[in-house]
C-alpha cells in the first residue's frame, strides 16, 4: 500500500514510442 | 571500461518536470479543456500522447500556445491523465475510471487505454 491506496505496478510500456525520425 | 546506470535517474528527472510544471517554469502551452485550463510542457504532452505528438509536429500548429480539446473530454479525466504523464501513477477511481480511459482514448495513449481495460474487467 502506497499513500494509502491499492497500488498495482504495471510493468509493461507506458507510452508510446517516438519513432528516431519521421 | 565502465558504465554507472543511475537507476532512480528517470523517475528523478521527471520528478523535476513535475516540479517545473507546478511552478509554472518553462511551461510553453495552456490545454483548455471546457472551462478549465491546464499549463504544461509541450515535449513532456508530445513523449506521452500520439495526439499531442501530431499537433505539436505540425509546423502550422508548433508554436501555438493554447490548445482547446473536444467538449466531450472530462476536466477531470484530463487532471487524472496529465498527473500520470508528469508522475507515472494513473489514480483510477471507480467514478472516474470511464472519464480518464476515455480521455486516454482521445489523447492517443494506447497502453494507458489497454491497462484501463484490463483493470475494468479484472474489477467486474
Amino acid at each position: 500500500y502506497e499513500g494509502g491506496v491499492n497500488t498495482i505496478k504495471e510493468m509493461g510500456r507506458s507510452v508510446h514510442e517516438i519513432p528516431r525520425q519521421d | 571500461d565502465s558504465c554507472i546506470q543511475f537507476t532512480r535517474h528517470a523517475s528523478d528527472v521527471l520528478l523535476n518536470l513535475n516540479r517545473l510544471r507546478s511552478r509554472d517554469i518553462l511551461t510553453d502551452v495552456t490545454i483548455l479543456v471546457n472551462r478549465q485550463q491546464f499549463r504544461a510542457h509541450k515535449t513532456v504532452l508530445m513523449a506521452c500522447s500520439g495526439l499531442f505528438y501530431t499537433i505539436f509536429t505540425d509546423s502550422l500548429k508548433c508554436n501555438l500556445n493554447a490548445i482547446s480539446l473536444d467538449p466531450k473530454v472530462d476536466p477531470e479525466g484530463f487532471a487524472i491523465v496529465l498527473e500520470f504523464m508528469y508522475t507515472s501513477r494513473l489514480t483510477l477511481k471507480e467514478s472516474l475510471i470511464m472519464a480518464v480511459m476515455n480521455t486516454a482514448i482521445y489523447l492517443q495513449m494506447d497502453h494507458v487505454v489497454d491497462t484501463c481495460h484490463r483493470f475494468i474487467k479484472s474489477s467486474d
